[in-house]
């Protein structure tokens, strides 16, 4: 996955991702493609929650999948959950779950909780950060006011690292794709550098949704697990979703 | 600059958005009444994409059982005790969910679960 939260010069807050997923699941060898990655693409949905006839928030999903990956609270916050590879990973906290210790929340459902509970972008932050859970994981957060934008680095039980955007020391953007960001990409995954160099080139001068939509389609950022490419403007309450591929020559992963 | 062996990358792209180059559509969007009983809130989406979700996941069952055979039998045996432990409104999403589809509610939760599983 790759999760950007960039801020323009007005001040204006985008929150965009790519989904990846499917990795080492069956390789399809006729049209060389990852097989899972295939069958997720008729699944991609946008969903608008609503209570009382209202939009509470708005998501993007797999049907039958209930947890959030990525979602919005219009007016307020986005967010969305970038996987963390970890030996210590969600296989021990789901076992742990299973032998009953049940204090740890999953990871997808606490989105879900966030948007549902949280009314304000530090209250999201604040939950993000410090509730157990089950499976090491990135939470990208972007709220609706200049300089809401963080990367916040979990561990099962705790928080790892926050890493916070900061416009006024030219810190305008955040990108966080499967590693540390204060550690470098493994040489054989590295989404990291094309992407901040392909967003540092569009400058803030232009970050909108097109150019966020072109450093997300540029190789290896796109790449044969990309399922769905999602844009968030938190303000205007606007989420958009496109289903990609990736045309050969196309990275794997 | 590009580059041209493994792992591919490219000068950055522009002008793609809103360009159907590298993308398939968009998809379709629902919406879920959270005033609604969460066992049947889902049923609107399961109408339409039950038959994917089926697919998606008779395709990770093939793959599980190339692994080992009897992995997909503890799936049903095992997972469908894990959903009355999971909080509310999860429980009763997920069966509502297998209801709707009339797939297994532990092969729905095996798909909900991914996501946890597969940080190792």
């Amino acid at each position: 996955c790759t999760s950007i939260v960039a801020q323009d010069v007005g001040g204006t807050l985008y929150h965009a991702r790519n989904l990846d997923f499917g990795l080492f699941m069956g390789w399809d060898t006729k049209n060389h493609t990852w097989l899972i990655a295939e069958y997720l693409h008729p699944l991609v949905v946008n969903l608008d929650f609503t209570r009382n006839g209202t939009t509470v928030y708005k998501t993007v999903n797999f049907a039958g999948y209930i947890g959030v990956l990525t979602g919005m609270k219009p007016g307020v916050f986005s967010l969305t959950l970038n996987e963390r590879f970890n030996v210590n990973g969600g296989y021990i906290g789901l076992i742990e779950w299973i032998l009953g210790y049940r204090k740890a929340h999953w990871t997808s459902f606490l989105t879900r909780d966030a948007l549902e509970k949280s009314n304000s972008y530090e209250e999201a932050v604040d939950m993000l950060s410090n509730t157990e859970i089950l499976a090491p994981v990135y939470y990208i957060v972007g709220g609706s006011k200049p300089g809401q934008g963080a990367i916040i680095t979990r561990d099962r039980q705790s928080l790892t690292n926050m890493y916070s955007m900061a416009p006024d020391k030219g810190m305008w953007y955040v990108l966080e794709t499967n590693y540390d960001n204060w550690t470098d990409p493994p040489f054989f995954d590295d989404r990291r550098t094309p992407g901040k160099k392909c967003l540092s080139g569009v400058g803030n001068k232009k970050v909108d949704f097109q150019t966020i939509y072109d450093v997300l389609s540029t190789k290896p950022v796109l790449n044969q697990l990309t399922t769905y490419t999602a844009l968030m403007q938190v303000n205007k309450g606007t989420l958009e979703t496109y289903i990609r591929h990736c045309p050969h020559p196309c990275w794997a992963w | 600059t590009c580059q041209d062996v493994p792992p591919y990358t490219e000068d950055c792209q522009h002008g793609m958005y809103p360009s159907k180059a590298r993308s398939t559509g968009v998809p379709p969007t629902f919406k879920i009444n959270l005033d609604l009983d969460p066992q049947i809130r889902w049923n609107e989406v399961m109408k339409h994409k039950g038959a994917n979700v089926k697919a998606m996941i008779d395709q990770v069952k093939k793959l599980i059982s190339d692994v080992s055979p009897q992995l997909v039998d503890l799936v049903n045996k095992y997972l469908p005790e894990i959903i009355e432990k999971l909080p509310a409104p999860y429980d009763a999403e997920i069966l509502g969910i297998s209801k709707a589809t009339g797939i297994e509610d532990g092969e729905i939760l095996l798909f909900n679960i991914f996501y946890e599983v597969f940080t190792m």
